[in-house]
């Protein structure tokens, strides 16, 4: 049951990146997990024998989310967000995918009260051993984390690129 | 591979 439960973690933090219009779809979630568990083997062989990778700031090529993680989390802060938060460490980052349509109220309201939560998150990172933290905001979020990107300079965060997934 | 995306999502990163 426990190895259920951590499979169930990894595929449910992992299908947070199937695009919309594939997930309602028998074979491709069928492919997707097929996918997920030859990945992870991939991922396991790496933890036995790791290699390292340096790190950049520069590009997505050395964090990207399309790696498994090495570690899953599940992570409630009830004070700000009414569901999960699903996270994975890779090596260097660890990736927090906010729940869509459910960010804090005091986001919603467009109070300037997103430091806590996001305090919280850098803490977190930083007892897990990381150099970097993503945050994956749903763009169907958009209104609410505009005051949050406003003042994306002042709490030292960056904008990533989104991958460039034809090349 | 390619039912996975980032389209959905605005990344930020912040350093720990």
């Amino acid at each position: 049951n426990l190895v259920q439960l951590y499979w169930d973690i990894i595929l449910l933090t992992e299908s947070k990146f199937l695009l919309p219009q594939y997930r309602q779809q028998q074979q491709s979630l069928k492919s997707f997990q097929k996918y997920v568990v030859d990945k992870m083997g991939v991922t396991l062989n790496r933890m036995v024998k790791p290699v390292k990778v340096p790190y950049s700031r520069t590009g997505n090529l050395n964090t990207p989310w399309r790696q498994l993680g090495i570690k899953y989390l599940m992570v409630y802060l009830p004070l700000h967000f009414k569901d999960v938060i699903w996270c994975k460490c890779d090596q260097f980052c660890f990736h927090v995918i906010l729940p869509q349509n459910n960010a804090s109220s005091a986001l919603r309201r467009g109070i300037s009260n997103d430091k806590e939560w996001l305090l919280s998150l850098l803490e977190l990172g930083d007892k897990l051993g990381m150099q970097s933290i993503r945050i994956y905001i749903g763009r169907d979020d958009f209104n609410g984390v505009s005051t949050f990107l406003r003042n994306l300079n002042w709490i030292g965060g960056r904008l990533v690129p989104n991958e460039n997934r034809a090349g | 591979d390619l039912i996975f995306g980032d389209e959905n999502y605005i990344i930020l990163e912040f350093e720990c």
